[in-house]
């Protein structure tokens, strides 16, 4: 473990947090894509398969538990809550998310490090998280104005990858043989796809202003 | 120590 992932995996907990936050404190779920969320719900599903097979660290399962326990709380209130499911943009959330799943299987199954059952979902995942947020951005940018716990909670999730970015450069210089160029890979793309969200958000922050994304 | 090719990050 370093400063670079424990950072990143805050960062990574403090949006989910935030995101929880906006739904529970403003009982509404407005500006979230629920594809984007069930996206993330696959995501962890499919990478922490091991989590009753290969033990790593009492905070490694964890953490797993508190992922993937709160991105299927997330999808549940957004499909089932009668209160939080009204503010759903359900017409602006239209991304056809089930082509993301689809490409990103079918590119698992021809690029993983081993062509064993675990692996080639823990790819997909690696895959996934990499286009999952593209259903949010487009939403962002359907919706415009864009309310600031939901551009906080995108900022901090895109953060999170940055942080990974950095873990991956230290641990390339100080382990012999680490190699992790799928999630290296699919880490650089997912964090390209924040590239103009980011400068939108530095906009906003020096201007003072609200945050919009050009339509 | 974990192998480092093992899934040892989140």
């Amino acid at each position: 473990m370093n400063i670079f992932r424990f950072l990143g995996d805050m960062t990574h907990l403090i949006s989910i947090l935030i995101l929880l936050l906006k739904i529970y404190a403003t009982k509404s779920c407005s500006g979230i894509s629920l594809k984007t969320q069930e996206l993330y719900a696959l995501v962890f599903l499919a990478r922490y398969l091991d989590l009753f097979t290969d033990f790593i660290s009492v905070y490694n399962s964890v953490m797993k538990v508190v992922f993937i326990a709160s991105s299927l709380a997330i999808v549940w209130c957004m499909r089932r809550h009668r209160v939080v499911r009204r503010s759903y943009d359900k017409e602006l959330d239209t991304f056809r998310h089930y082509f993301l799943v689809a490409a990103c299987l079918a590119l698992a199954l021809l690029v993983q490090e081993k062509f064993t059952f675990l692996e080639v979902l823990w790819a997909f995942s690696i895959y996934l998280e990499a286009v999952a947020i593209l259903p949010q951005l487009v939403l962002l940018q359907r919706s415009g104005n864009v309310d600031n716990l939901t551009g906080q909670y995108v900022f901090f999730l895109g953060a999170y990858r940055a942080f990974y970015i950095l873990n991956w450069i230290y641990r390339y210089f100080t382990e012999t043989h680490f190699s992790r160029w799928i999630s290296c890979v699919s880490g650089l793309v997912q964090t390209a796809l924040y590239a103009d969200f980011f400068y939108y958000y530095f906009i906003s922050w020096k201007n003072n202003s609200k945050l919009q994304l050009p339509a | 120590e974990v192998q480092s090719s093992a899934k040892d990050e989140l």
